[in-house]
């Protein structure tokens, strides 16, 4: 249903945008 | 009551993989009413109402950092319900029930994790809190 968010990991955001590991 | 919308920038192009996700066009500004802590947040885009990636939005004012919590390089026992196979470099590869040790809770729901000398990102819909301690 809509109210639920899909079940598949969302997709990593785009290379540039990537932060460095903590 | 009223329910208050948060408003965001769309970072860069999404295309949907699924029927309750909404496309995405960079640029876009789009009004956010429920932010699921695995990566997901329901938007309301005009007409479309659907699921999108937090990994794509930035918010207008930029000041976004002040809801995520600081990284604890402690960590917090976590176990994996999922199994998930790195395909990027600073993902991590590992089994359904491995316990883990979460040290970054992100928004974008890819959780910095450490499994002993290894740290990446896994996605945190695939862990749960052991609630032990070290």
């Amino acid at each position: 249903s809509i109210k639920e968010p899909p079940q598949n990991p969302p997709p990593r955001p785009p290379p540039e945008h990537r932060r460095k590991k903590a | 009551g009223p329910i208050m919308l948060e408003s965001y920038r769309v970072i860069a192009d999404y295309g949907k993989s699924s029927k309750y996700e909404v496309t995405l066009k960079a640029g876009d500004m789009v009004d956010i009413v429920e932010k699921s802590p695995n990566g997901w947040w329901f938007c309301q885009c005009e007409s479309r109402r659907g699921w999108v990636p937090a990994s794509y939005l930035e918010p207008l004012d930029g000041a976004d950092e002040s809801e995520e919590p600081e990284p604890n390089y402690a960590g917090e026992l976590y176990k994996t319900t999922k199994g998930y196979k790195a395909v990027e470099e600073d993902e991590l590869t590992l089994e359904a029930g491995e316990t883990i040790e979460v040290i970054h809770k992100l928004l974008d729901g890819w959780w910095v994790v450490r499994k002993g000398e290894d740290t990446g990102h896994y996605p945190s819909m695939f862990l749960y809190r052991t609630g032990e301690k070290k």
